[in-house]
C-alpha cells in the first residue's frame, strides 16, 4: 500500500 | 486533510506558541520539564528526515520547520537564555532520558515495519513521542500549583493526540488509509497518558477553581 509508505502525518 | 488532523495540527502549534510565549514573554520556564523539550526536540529530529528525501507538501514541510525549529529554541531557551534558566527547577525535573529512550530505541529494533535506518529512526519517535510527555507529567505533579500558561500547553498537547486518533478513524472510513498498528498502540497510550491530567483539568475548569493535581 503506497498510502501507507508515504507519511503524509507530522 | 480532513477537519480533525487539521484541529489536530493547530492545537499541537498552538501548545507550542503558548509555551515559546510564556517562556520568552515572562521569561520563566517554572513548571517546563526541559527532559520532555529534549525528549520533543530528539523526536522531531529523528522522524522529520525525510524532509531531505520526500516533498509531501508546502504545508507539511513548513509545519515540520516550525515544530523542528519551536522544540529546539524551548531547549535553548531553558538551557542557555541567561534570565529564562534562572526559573528552571533543575532539583524537581528528575525524569532519567534513557529510561524512556532505550526502550524505545530497543523496540524500535524489535517491532517496526521495514529494517532501514530512516524507518527505524521514525518508528523510534513514534514510541518515543507517546511517553515523552512523561517527565512533564510528573514535573506537574510535584510541583502542584500549576500556571495557567503550562496547564493550558499540557492540555494543548492532549487535545492534539486525541484528535489525531479521531482523524486516524475518519481517514479509515473515509479515504481507507490505514495507519499501522504500530502508531495506533503508540497513539492510544500516549492519549490514555493524558486521561488523569483531562479529568483534574476540567474539574477545576468546572468548578473554577486553579488547577491542582492530587500528590
Amino acid at each position: 500500500n503506497s498510502n501507507q509508505d508515504l507519511k503524509d502525518e507530522l | 486533510m480532513n477537519i480533525f488532523r487539521l484541529a489536530g495540527d493547530m492545537t499541537h502549534l498552538a501548545s507550542v506558541l503558548v509555551l515559546l510565549l510564556k517562556i520568552h514573554t515572562i521569561k520563566s520556564c517554572a513548571g517546563v520539564s526541559l527532559k520532555t523539550q529534549e525528549l520533543y526536540a530528539l523526536v522531531f529530529a529523528t522522524r522529520y528526515l525525510d524532509i531531505f528525501t520526500d516533498f509531501i507538501s508546502v504545508y507539511n514541510t513548513v509545519m515540520k520547520l516550525i515544530f523542528l525549529g519551536s522544540s529546539f529554541s524551548i531547549v535553548w531557551y531553558i538551557r542557555r537564555h541567561k534570565i529564562v534558566r534562572r526559573s528552571y527547577d533543575k532539583e524537581q525535573d528528575t525524569f532519567r532520558h534513557y529510561f524512556l529512550v532505550l526502550p524505545c530505541l530497543l523496540l524500535a529494533l524489535l517491532i517496526h515495519e521495514k529494517f532501514t535506518v530512516k524507518e527505524l529512526l521514525w518508528t523510534f519517535s513514534i514510541y518515543l513521542e507517546a511517553v515523552a510527555i512523561l517527565p512533564q507529567l510528573v514535573l506537574l505533579q510535584r510541583t502542584r500549583n500549576i500556571d495557567n500558561l503550562t496547564g493550558q500547553y499540557v492540555f494543548l498537547l492532549g487535545a492534539y493526540r486525541s484528535l489525531y486518533i479521531l482523524n486516524w478513524i475518519y481517514r479509515y472510513f473515509t479515504e481507507r488509509h490505514f495507519v499501522h498498528w504500530i502508531t495506533w498502540i503508540a497513539g492510544l497510550v500516549q492519549t490514555l497518558l493524558y486521561a488523569d491530567f483531562f479529568y483534574y483539568y476540567f474539574e477545576s475548569w468546572k468548578n473554577n477553581v486553579k488547577l491542582q493535581l492530587p500528590a
